[in-house]
């Protein structure tokens, strides 16, 4: 799943912006 | 944690309360006060001609920019949430995968002018007649739909802030790795939507809350929609469109 979404994991994984 | 203690205590309830009003507060993209000013602001009739003269390609992707746009601020919103980081990182895409369309759509009733049926769009208030050219009348005209009968239940920003945490946390997601912690953050979120509705005596719009059933279904035409166009233009979709909206959505 996360290989599918590769900008959510992103954006997940990047700190509160 | 919120997610560790299998009963969690008012003090705890009212810290999760205050946290989630303070992510939607930091997260909600535009002001209520800002959207309120601008209610009067309504596209003139050559205006919504131009929009109606776009091609069906320039207004489908001026939509999924807008769209997109409002998504990235429904992402921050979760990762701020207390307990949503501290899900497993499938659970965390499953999640807004499923919900941060619903959570848009939810958030728009913000942006809706019941009184004359308009939608704050790329600066303005716009009517249905606006979207046109993008082929879904139907589509468009439950949306608004939908938004009008948000309003009618006079939604304070407290009130959406937490009902929109419980549209994203929802455990009957399929896929879900860890469904009890999901389960955990929902009944808290629950409680503390239920505890605030309470207080303030507001306790008789939890009867007329929109069934989830809407909102799947609302999002699965946009699906729909949007898997019709990419057959008519496969190039556009994946030459223009923004990678995050094909990410969620195709």
């Amino acid at each position: 799943l996360q290989e599918k979404h590769r900008i959510l994991h992103k954006l997940l994984q990047n700190g509160n912006s | 944690s919120i997610l560790e203690s299998p009963n969690s205590s008012v003090t705890e309830i009212e810290h999760l309360t205050q946290n989630v009003l303070k992510s939607y507060r930091e997260t909600c993209q535009l002001r209520l006060e800002d959207l309120q000013l601008l209610r009067l602001e309504t596209f003139s009739w050559e205006e919504v001609r131009s929009y109606q003269k776009k091609s069906m390609e320039e207004m489908w992707e001026r939509c999924a920019c807008r769209i997109t746009e409002a998504i990235q601020y429904v992402v921050e919103f979760a990762k701020r949430m207390g307990g949503f980081m501290e899900l497993c990182q499938n659970d965390q895409i499953v999640l807004l995968k499923a919900g941060a369309m619903e959570v848009v759509l939810v958030r728009m009733c913000r942006a809706f002018n019941s009184e004359n049926r308009t939608v704050f769009f790329e600066g303005k208030y716009a009517g249905p007649e606006l979207f046109k050219s993008l082929g879904c009348n139907e589509l468009i005209n439950s949306i608004f739909d939908f938004a009008h009968s948000l309003c009618s239940l006079h939604f304070s920003e407290n009130e959406i802030a937490l009902f929109t945490a419980l549209v994203l946390i929802n455990s009957s997601r399929p896929w879900l790795q860890e469904k009890d912690k999901v389960e955990r953050l929902q009944n808290n979120l629950e409680l503390a939507f239920k505890h605030m509705l309470r207080k303030t005596h507001r306790e008789s719009i939890l009867a007329k809350l929109p069934p989830k059933g809407k909102l799947r279904s609302l999002c699965y035409q946009h699906m729909e929609k949007l898997r019709s166009f990419r057959q008519m233009y496969p190039i556009i979709v994946h030459a223009v469109f923004p990678p995050l909206y094909k990410e969620l959505f195709s």
